[in-house]
């Protein structure tokens, strides 16, 4: 939308309130960290800002479009809406973005098939100028997160959009996450030079080796390679389809002694927020006494050549094929990452190769669930596929399933499931399972996690649900579970499953890099969040403030300061005060039923009100008009008769001087 | 009466419910499908 009084400041202040639900609750704060790795849109909680952002549950998930500038700003995420990328598709109406279909030179790439438009939906489908709505010379997207369905609004079962370029036909719609033209326009319309959150993404395609460095005091060196003679014949970045393309970081155990080390450290990073995630690809098929070491070498004032602190090994269980790691990591000073490869004993014809490297500060997933050639015939063969057992950081055991849905012989969607399972500790915890949420990701191996369009679900257990047999949906797995034996032997329950059968459409599955060499990796992660269940604080409201009308909002700045003039001059319910001619003046609060006017917000004025008054004013002129009238005509009267007395008096004179 | 092994609630019912859909069915005719107009700027005439 054009018009710098539309834009945030930020970061931009919100408030989830209590309607919430907490599934909603934890993934608007999902949602807030996917802005903050992707673009410089930061968010807090509010503090008395005049302008914020309220998150609450109505029916229907629905928002603004802009900074309205009217205090609190209501966006709805009522039921259904607790969805990732639904939750970013309303924030970015929030933050001024129109549908993507809307832009001006739409029907430059779609056709808009009026007659299969639902009657009366037509002006769901507008346009805007190019003098309301501005682009940001960002192509049409046709996968923005922003565009519809082909189905919108649709009467039948025919396309009311359809594609100029037949190929987007089934892309316009989708709901994962921001395309790249969406960050684009993002990070154009709020002038965003770097992301929040992102510190670092490295394929290893150019000869700087992104700036990492071979590590002193070592006595052998990674290499860097397109391939290596005993493997991996392809880097993970591009697996063998750009010729003469496709580097890695390879570190070879098959000749030299056991105990030789070679270190790559990577440039320096500055932490803003304390926490970070490392995750990387890697190929390990040496010894199973060989070791891929992560170190971090931390500068302080106390130690400026920097102090190593071991983080984790990758050692045992080689394979021939690529996989994915996470570290976690909570660094507070400057530091570099180390990678060190380290030859065991025994016989190697292999060792280390690494790739793909992306660094944040962000939360990493708690389990990756590996699976491999996920093609079509695998998966129908399989029929559900469960994870590995799995258990969250406070003991619930759980597994995740996968499985097509849809007709047999027919593209299918990937339906997915969440599921509690006896575990050790099911005498020592709670029961039911009181509020944890499950976020299964399905990762999109884009090299450029900036890049990625992940598709996630989340669910959180709810204690009170009931089951169809009227037991409590999250009760104890060895109560409410079915008995199920792993391919070990072993007995256990799994609980009944909770989750999706529209998890993703066939073809998104096989878009993108969902399946990179046929492999899929499902990101799992199940969290406490019965912290969310208390209310968030409520501040004492600002009542005087001075917006920025007209500026652009540094991203960098917190919100604007209180001008002097506007200090005691009493704007009341919740109005804001601003300069205008350098006079203060009250902007009064406005919701859709009602609103405050006067000079200081006083009345109250709704809806309801401007009805009575329209139809109380309707008739009062009609009636003034009507005595007008009558009064006219009376008057008319009355002087037409006169006209005709005297026209005959003066004929009957007349007549007397005849005769 | 035991749960079934296969006992799954869908959230979604089975259907690829996208925000307009929601917003149809909860008897929302919102603009656009999704957005509330408060501004006159913003208001269609």
């Amino acid at each position: 939308i054009i018009g710098d009084r539309y834009r945030w400041p930020i970061p931009v202040p919100y408030f989830l309130e209590d309607s919430l639900e907490i599934n909603a609750k934890a993934l608007v704060l999902e949602a807030f960290e996917r802005y903050r790795l992707k673009t410089c849109i930061d968010f807090k909680p509010w503090e008395g800002e005049p302008n914020y952002i309220s998150v609450f549950k109505d029916s229907g998930c629905y928002s603004y479009v802009g900074n309205l500038r009217q205090g609190k700003q209501q966006l709805s995420l009522g039921v259904n809406c607790d969805r990732i990328a639904t939750i970013q598709h309303e924030f970015l109406h929030a933050l001024g973005f129109w549908h993507e279909q809307s832009r001006a030179d739409r029907d430059d790439y779609v056709t808009i098939v009026w007659d299969r438009i639902l009657p009366g939906r037509e002006h769901n489908f507008n346009v805007y100028d190019d003098t309301r709505s501005n682009s940001l010379n960002v192509p049409y997207d046709y996968t923005s997160v922003m565009h519809y369905s082909k189905t919108a609004f649709q009467n039948g079962s025919e396309p009311t959009i359809v594609t100029k370029i037949d190929a987007f036909s089934d892309v316009i719609g989708q709901r994962m996450d921001f395309s790249d033209y969406d960050l684009e326009k993002l990070n154009r319309l709020y002038n965003c030079s770097s992301s929040i959150s992102f510190m670092d993404s490295c394929t290893f395609e150019y000869n700087n080796i992104c700036g990492m460095i071979q590590g002193t005091g070592d006595n052998s060196d990674w290499n860097h390679v397109l391939l290596s003679a005993a493997g991996p014949s392809n880097d993970h970045t591009h697996l063998g389809n750009c010729k003469d393309s496709g580097y890695y970081m390879h570190f070879s155990t098959s000749t030299g002694n056991a105990g030789d080390k070679a270190l790559l450290e990577s440039r320096l990073f500055y932490p803003k927020r304390g926490f970070q995630c490392l995750e990387f690809f890697y190929y390990y098929n040496g010894n199973e006494n060989d070791a891929l070491n992560i170190w971090i070498r931390e500068y302080t004032e106390a130690s400026p050549n920097g102090t190593l602190t071991f983080i984790t090994s990758i050692k045992g269980n080689p394979a021939e094929y690529w996989q994915l790691h996470h570290v976690s990591l909570n660094v507070k000073n400057k530091f570099r990452v180390v990678f060190e490869g380290v030859k065991g004993n025994g016989p190697s014809n292999g060792g280390f190769a690494i790739d793909d490297i992306n660094f944040s500060e962000a939360l990493c997933p708690h389990y990756i669930w590996h699976i491999r050639n996920f093609t079509h015939e695998s998966i129908k063969e399989n029929g559900r596929i469960y994870s590995p057992p799995l258990y969250s950081k406070d003991g619930y055991a759980y597994q995740v399933q996968v499985r097509p849905n849809g007709p047999a012989d027919s593209p299918y969607d990937l339906a997915i499931y969440f599921h509690l399972i006896s575990g050790a500790n099911d005498d020592t915890l709670q029961w039911p399972c009181s509020l944890r949420q499950a976020k299964m990701e399905l990762m999109d191996q884009n090299p450029d996690i900036r890049k990625r369009m992940s598709n996630q679900r989340s669910i959180t257990t709810d204690p009170t649900q009931v089951a169809s047999n009227g037991d409590l949906f999250w009760d104890k797995p060895a109560k409410v579970g079915t008995s199920v034996t792993f391919p070990n032997g072993t007995q256990f329950f799994r609980g009944p499953g909770y989750g999706t059968s529209a998890f993703i459409s066939h073809d998104r599955l096989h878009s993108r890099d969902f399946l990179k060499g046929g492999d899929a990796f499902f990101l799992l992660s199940v969290e406490d969040v019965s912290h969310l269940s208390a209310s968030q604080p409520t501040p004492v409201p600002t009542t005087t403030t001075k917006p920025p009308v007209t500026d652009i909002p540094s991203p960098t700045k917190p919100g604007p300061d209180v001008p002097k003039e506007c200090e005691g001059f009493g704007c009341k319910n919740d109005g804001v005060c601003v300069l205008e001619n350098e006079k203060p003046v009250c902007r009064c609060k406005v919701t859709k039923d009602w609103w405050y006017v006067g000079d200081k917000c006083e009345r109250k004025v709704s809806s309801q009100d401007t009805l009575v008054i329209a139809v109380s004013s309707s008739v009062t002129i009609f009636a003034v008009m009507l005595i007008i009238t009558l009064t006219s005509v009376l008057c008319l009267k009355k002087k037409h008769k006169k006209q005709i007395a005297k026209a005959g008096k003066a004929q009957t004179t007349e007549n007397a001087y005849t005769f | 009466v035991p749960l079934q092994d296969n006992t799954e609630i869908d959230v979604d019912g089975g259907k690829k419910l996208d925000i307009f859909d929601i917003n149809e069915g909860a008897g929302l005719d919102l603009f656009e499908g999704d957005i509330i107009l408060a501004d006159t700027n913003q208001r269609n005439s």
